[in-house]
């Protein structure tokens, strides 16, 4: 049965979508069959991965609103064992359309289950909010990968995300458990970035990944591309750091 | 009578809060007397000019909810010219609670109204998001300034942007204008930045600042000491740009 990890942050720009496109590439690169789903709005997964949906595809708003299933929406991608559902502008919709609704934090946990035997890991990239897709990603998750950029505001809002976090185990999803926490934008000539470094293991004790993703110019170029690091540059510190990513994930289990 | 500007992209992390407090910041040190809005529940703009609200302390949610006047909420900071509307994460439930409203768009333009004339400028630093928050803002502004991370995916955005821009205009603020749209974190020795700065200037004809923000590992500490960039490193490339944007802003009336 797939194992669901949300990728979510509520701080803007710490690298959630990198994180998305290169574990889940890693990931099938290991010949691992992996979906990842694209929650956000922005639809920064869907073009990472060079997928620019139209408004006549089915995407996660049509499925996430329940005109379609999951099957319907996802699409191969240039990796063999990586699918994407991709997302579109439109699923901005979905959060003032999904308030009214029963169980409205469950809907995407209802349109995954059908597929989830059809693969080994699921990765959901989330938007930078704790709203209604990122409560509907949590509540679908078996665990959360939260993306840390070794910046001062990356920790001031952690409170928030592990209330949000909280609230989801107590009546949404008892099973939800931290994946992991992940170092990312890591620069390790910058007093900055080891300290904030330090700061996030000693809040996380155990959780924190010993891959950190250093900053890395490939990585941001990658998208313009359409490509994951490791298609667009294997021999890059960027990809090596997401495929000792992938091995930590991989023997943790 | 005040200027209200907003400082908006839903793209997360391209520098809106590090713009709100250096822009504000260089504004008050040209004697300009200027009021700084926060208005994210991630109340990065609060603690990058060292304010951490209390629980009982008054905010921009119990402001914007209609329990306390703007003027209650109001604080001093270190630069004479310079004040603050806090915030705090109770500000997510602002969110939920304006939907029922009447009139929920107009919330913000109504708390400001009576402080207009105190100031000559205000700034407004929105979420990572298009939701109720930034609705309120572009609906009490005069003009958004919006800026733009020089990375692949800043552009993705901009359509989602300027169709809400545009919805704005047409049912709730038809005086709205776009201030200006400023390059944040340029690296000329970087490909990718040219590039997007290059589509940018393309994209935007004549709206474009003129000073780009280069990236500036200053800019990034200055807020972990709770000092704008001028106060922590005045000296600083960081701190050169703000301020040439500030004249530039100044100049352009
Ligand atoms: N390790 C890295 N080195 C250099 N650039 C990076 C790295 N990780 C991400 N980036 C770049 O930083 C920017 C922000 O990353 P990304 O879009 O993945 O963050 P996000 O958390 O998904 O943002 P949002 O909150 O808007 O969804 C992007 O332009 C991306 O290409
Ligand atoms: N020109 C710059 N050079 C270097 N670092 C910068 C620059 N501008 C912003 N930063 C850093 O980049 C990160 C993102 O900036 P900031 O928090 O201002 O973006 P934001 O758009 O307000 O994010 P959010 O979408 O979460 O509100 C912060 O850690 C900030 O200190
Ligand atoms: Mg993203
Ligand atoms: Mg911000």
């Amino acid at each position: 049965m797939g194992k669901i990890m949300a990728v979510a942050n509520q701080k803007g720009g710490v690298g959630k979508t990198t994180t998305a496109i290169n574990l889940s590439s890693c990931l099938a690169a290991a010949e691992k069959k992996t979906l990842i789903v694209d929650l956000d709005p922005q639809a920064n997964t869907s073009s990472g991965l060079g997928c620019y949906a139209k408004d006549t595809d089915i995407t996660a708003y049509e499925v996430l609103i329940g005109n379609a299933s999951a099957a319907d929406a996802i699409v191969s991608t240039m990796l063999p064992y990586l699918s994407l559902l991709p997302s579109h502008v439109r699923l901005v919709g979905a959060e003032v359309e999904l308030v009214p609704m029963v169980a409205r934090e469950h809907k995407l946990k209802e349109v995954l289950a059908p597929i989830l035997s059809n693969y080994e890991y699921i990765i959901i990239d989330c938007p930078p909010s704790l709203g209604l897709l990122t409560l509907n990603t949590l509540t679908a998750a078996d665990s959360v990968i939260i993306p840390i950029q070794c910046e001062y505001y990356a920790l001031e809002g952690m409170g928030q995300l592990l209330n949000s976090i909280n609230l989801v185990q107590m009546h949404l999803n008892p099973e939800l458990q931290i994946e992991g926490v992940l170092l990312t934008m890591y620069d390790g000539r910058l007093n900055l970035s080891r300290q904030v470094a330090e700061e996030t293991r000693k809040y996380f004790p155990e959780k924190v990944y010993s891959t950190a993703i250093n900053r890395n110019v490939r990585l941001s170029e990658a998208p313009s591309f359409g490509k994951p690091i490791i298609l667009y540059d294997i021999l890059s510190t960027g990809a090596q750091n997401y495929i000792s990513l992938a091995k930590e994930i991989i023997s943790n289990g």
